[in-house]
């Protein structure tokens, strides 16, 4: 089962 | 001191059921130019953002940026209080704590006031970047309400491919595999019923169906939707609401440690 990343892996914090 | 109103105050109320169940306290930005929101869902997976813009209200007035922080549940169940075709106005003072939504009947015999209280909710901005996407598709919205529905009964992940043979949705489970293909169309009497992809890559991502299926509770805003695949980034899901903004839903894609 592939892994499920969160999202600020690939945005960035602001 | 701010105040938007809108004629087609079910906007309001669709809007706020789309998004609820993943984001529950909010930031409402709100300036001379619109009301912007961006947060994530309770697990960081997924990213929802919207604009409405000021020039698609019937009158809009902010005389300095605001912050409203917002309980999206309980917007929710004030706006159930407002009728299918109700005008619907919000107004918030500079320094107030509350969110004023005025219900005017559309003969404007009734009219319905309440307060919502606002809330301090610290929340963390993204950045999106700019991206060059390989696979774009355009879509009737209740297609992909229909695709991710039928394919959650198969699966709880989804492998969405593009190729020059069309945007193919695959869902493997206990039950057995289920794979759906779109392929472009231009036949549709009406332009927005046609199926159209722009491939610029061949592509192959993996989600997580349950939140592709949540990201179908904004069908009731647009009659089509806009999907856009990138190589190892968040597929972009857009619905256009006709006149005033949009709403997008950013989800990471499943990666193979």
């Amino acid at each position: 089962e592939p892994a499920q990343p969160k999202i600020s892996k690939f945005f960035s914090p602001r | 001191m701010f105040e938007a109103r809108l004629i087609q105050g079910s906007l309001l109320k669709k809007l706020v059921d789309a998004i609820k169940e993943l984001c529950t306290e909010v930031n409402w930005d709100i300036s001379n130019s619109g009301i912007n929101m961006q947060s994530m869902d309770g697990s960081h997976v997924c990213l929802v953002a919207f604009n409405l813009r000021a020039d698609g209200f019937d009158h809009f007035r902010c005389d300095r940026p605001l912050t409203l922080g917002i309980n999206l549940g309980n917007l929710a169940k004030i706006l159930k209080c407002s009728g299918s075709n109700d005008i619907i106005t919000m107004k918030a003072d500079d320094n107030g704590d509350t969110l004023t939504l005025m219900f005017e009947s559309e003969k404007q015999d009734r009219i319905t006031d309440v307060d919502l209280k606002l809330m301090s909710i610290e929340s963390e901005h993204l950045g999106i970047p700019d991206q060059d996407y390989s696979a774009e598709t355009s879509m009737p919205s209740s297609e992909y309400q229909r695709i991710v529905r039928d394919l959650s009964s198969i699966g709880d992940t989804v492998n969405i491919s593009a190729t020059k043979e069309g945007i193919k949705f695959s869902a493997m489970g206990d039950i057995g595999t289920a794979n759906i293909t779109l392929r472009q169309t231009s036949s549709a009497d009406k332009e927005e019923e046609n199926v159209k992809i722009e491939m610029k890559e061949p592509v192959l991502l993996t989600f997580a169906l349950r939140y592709l299926n949540n990201f179908a509770k904004a069908t009731p805003l647009s009659s089509t939707v806009q999907v856009f695949l990138t190589k190892d980034l968040p597929v972009q899901v857009n619905y256009n609401i006709q006149d005033l903004g949009y709403v997008k839903y950013y989800l990471a894609p499943k990666i193979e440690e």
